[in-house]
């Protein structure tokens, strides 16, 4: 619908979702999406992150989405 | 909230940045 695969939709909404000023990391992603690889993930991220679906907050490894 | 306030300035030129590619991308589609 938005252009994004199942993957990349899935990791956009549970960072959308978050409600933590620093926004989730990529181990909580993988903690949710327990059947997704972590290779997969950092794949969907950098590409959310690309498209400016998502930014980086206090590290490389926490993501706020801009839509929140 | 718990950030300083070089944790929120941070956060919030990385959003700028964001929504800038957000905004070329969507210019891109046109």
């Amino acid at each position: 619908v938005n252009g994004l695969t199942v993957h990349q939709s899935q990791v956009l909404n549970l960072i959308k979702n978050c409600t933590v000023p620093e926004g989730m990391s990529v181990q909580e992603l993988k903690f949710h999406l327990h059947d997704m690889s972590m290779s997969t993930i950092k794949q969907a991220v950098d590409f959310l992150s690309s498209e400016g679906h998502i930014y980086s907050t206090v590290d490389d490894d926490h993501f706020k989405s801009t839509d929140a | 909230s718990g950030l300083t306030e070089e944790q929120k300035r941070r956060i919030e030129e990385n959003r700028q940045k964001a929504l800038a590619r957000r905004a070329e991308r969507l210019a891109a589609q046109r």
